[in-house]
């Protein structure tokens, strides 16, 4: 069968499907200091994941503001300058008038994804992080 | 925050692969 490691480098889903690869690939963004990329693509789907499972309203506002405050507020910050200004706003909107939906992050999500694919994953394929690893 | 915080991270290892 194809080692788990070679199967890394079919596509960003397949890594991120992987326990150990997202994890070595977590640690590579942490040496690059942008590990806050991922996480915040995995709290998307966490977010999504937890409206999709409907329950407590109070806990997914909480949940988006959260998010909205750590990645999103601060305009300097890794996730925010990845981030379309418009994007933002409906986030921020969505916030502010406590309209919660299921697919408030995907467009935020989607964009994190692109750069991510188009950068620092093809990156981490050719990193002696990953290098070592295989 | 710490309970914010608390509930971003629980958010985030849910989305997380699991061993398989």
């Amino acid at each position: 069968p194809t080692p788990p490691y070679l199967k890394w480098a079919e596509s960003l889903h397949s890594l991120l499907d992987d326990q150990d690869g997202t994890h070595l690939f977590r640690t590579f963004l942490k040496q690059e200091d942008c590990a806050d990329l991922l996480d915040f693509w995995f709290a998307c789907s966490g977010f999504r994941k937890l409206e999709a499972s409907g329950g407590n309203e109070e806990k997914k506002l909480k949940l988006a503001k959260a998010i909205y405050r750590k990645y999103i507020l601060d305009n300097n910050s890794i996730v925010s300058r990845q981030i379309k200004a418009a994007t933002k706003s409906f986030i921020r909107d969505c916030v502010v008038r406590v309209h919660i939906e299921p697919a408030m992050l995907d467009q935020a999500q989607t964009e994190i994804q692109a750069m991510l694919e188009e950068n620092t994953y093809p990156v981490f394929l050719k990193s002696d992080l990953y290098l070592e690893y295989t | 925050i710490d309970s914010e915080d608390d509930l971003l991270q629980e958010c985030i290892s849910s989305a997380m692969p699991k061993k398989k």
